[in-house]
């Protein structure tokens, strides 16, 4: 029986010559195989000052991205932004409420540290070409800022140190809207918002001082528009003003001023008081302007006239 | 050689540390984007 013919070839075709793998290889790999002989052959230090290299241009690279990528989000930030606040701004009642308050905060606390600080930085060392661009939005931004807060006032009330209540009778209608505890002042801070008028967008921040506790820090921002609710009262009603303090009317509306009021004393007016407002603050003429504009306003009214004359007119013929 | 190699060193320190800053900053940015737009919507 031959079985020659059907016998299956079992070699595989092994071959340890170098030269003929070389030559039974693509061309490409051989190269390859020499190329990485020859690296092996390279100094460590050529190698690492090579990955080195390469490392540095992949990192460069993503930084360059990077940039491009905060450019483009600082843009868009400041567009949004601006829209966020031209609509505050046509819109100032709709924005009432705490909620609203606290994240108009963040958001321009946000963008304080945003814009004030790293951005620049980074971009003064890296990215000449579009810090050009930023800073300009950085500056439109900063000039809305300046635009918004440009009515801003502080005035110090003392208050004795057992009152721990942060209510600064200043003459006008507050409505309290929210309270916070800062981290650079243990007291809180109390928000108020004038609730006289409606449209009346001006609000109010009270806190202890850090430096002295027996003072109440009030700020002011925005300008009433509207008169003091002294002044409105006067013209109503003769008689309501009597034990209305005389230091109210003294808070200015939007003049970016400091005042001292010491409010340890009686709120009705007396001697002693007076005289210590005037030491603290010399505009305190204010009581004399406040009687003078009662006067005023009470000799215009007809029915007021008649009755005092009636009055007087009365007492005389019961005299006689 | 051993300067070249320090300079590269202290370029790629640099550069690897701005990378991280940025990517820092761009994550402020983009949650500070996000807290506004969703203020606005």
């Amino acid at each position: 029986m031959d079985y020659s013919s059907s016998w299956i070839n079992t070699s595989l075709n092994l071959n340890i010559n170098p030269h003929m793998v070389h030559q039974q290889l693509p061309k490409n790999v051989v190269e390859n195989n020499f190329f990485s002989l020859e690296m092996k052959k390279s100094s460590p230090k050529e190698e690492s000052s090579g990955a080195l290299v390469e490392e540095l241009k992949r990192v460069s690279a993503e930084n360059k991205k990077l940039t491009g990528m905060l450019t483009e989000m600082c843009e868009n930030y400041n567009t949004l932004r601006n829209n966020l606040m031209d609509y505050m701004r046509k819109n100032p009642d709709k924005e009432s409420s705490p909620s609203k308050k606290r994240k108009s905060d963040e958001i321009s606390s946000s963008n304080n540290n945003l814009m004030g600080g790293e951005v620049g930085g980074v971009n003064g060392n890296n990215s000449e070409s579009s810090s050009s661009d930023e800073d300009q939005s950085c500056k439109k931004s900063m000039e809305l800022e300046t635009c918004i807060k440009a009515k801003v006032s502080r005035v110090y009330y003392k208050q004795e140190s057992s009152d721990s209540s942060l209510i600064v009778k200043d003459g006008y209608q507050w409505r309290k809207y929210g309270q916070k505890v800062t981290r650079d002042n243990p007291s809180p801070r109390a928000y108020f918002k004038c609730s006289f008028a409606p449209s009346c967008t001006v609000k109010k921040k009270v806190q202890r001082s850090v430096e002295d506790p027996s003072v109440v820090v009030a700020t002011y921002e925005g300008e009433h528009n509207h008169p003091h609710p002294s002044q409105v009262d006067s013209t109503s009603s003769a008689t309501n003003n009597r034990c209305r303090n005389p230091i109210s009317s003294a808070v200015p509306s939007s003049a970016p001023s400091t005042v001292t009021i010491d409010w340890t004393k009686s709120k009705c007016s007396n001697e002693s008081s007076s005289k210590k407002m005037m030491i603290n603050h010399p505009k305190m003429e204010v009581p004399q302007i406040l009687v003078e504009q009662m006067a005023t306003s009470l000799t215009k009214d007809l029915n007021f006239r008649a009755a005092l004359a009636a009055a007087i007119s009365g007492k005389m013929l019961h005299q006689n | 050689k051993d300067e070249s190699m320090d300079e590269l060193e202290e370029e790629l320190r640099r550069v690897t540390a701005e990378n991280k800053k940025l990517v820092e900053m761009l994550s402020v940015v983009c949650e500070n984007y996000n807290t506004l737009r969703s203020h606005l919507v």
